[in-house]
């Protein structure tokens, strides 16, 4: 697998 | 100045409303390693633009780059260019691509 599949989601801020 | 991408592209949007009204996910050490836009708010200054879309990675604001920079981080510079009164827009560099 990629590494990069294991980073996490990201959480969403509104701007 | 900025970022030397040829698919890159230099976006300014006034402060012609009280909001920004983009949300953003991404940044350092997650899956979108810059932040991109998920949303615009109808009614916001990026709305009102009218160049900003969903799904541009935003590389720069006001020539400060974003690359290494976490969510919260990012967010936090995003929201400190909109407060800045000294400015009445915010330059935003941005690529389609990731």
């Amino acid at each position: 697998r990629e590494k990069r599949l294991t980073l996490p989601p990201s959480e969403i801020t509104l701007l | 100045p900025g970022l030397l991408e040829p698919t890159s592209c230099l976006i300014r949007v006034s402060k012609s409303a009280p909001t920004l009204g983009i949300a953003i996910e991404g940044g350092a050490n997650t899956r979108q390693p810059l932040p991109r836009i998920v949303t615009i708010q109808r009614g916001g200054s990026a709305h009102n633009c009218g160049k900003l879309k969903v799904g541009h990675v935003i590389l720069e604001v006001n020539g400060t780059g974003l690359r290494g920079k976490e969510h919260r981080e990012a967010a936090r510079i995003i929201a400190e260019a909109f407060k800045l009164k000294e400015k009445d827009y915010i330059d935003f560099l941005v690529t389609e691509f990731n």
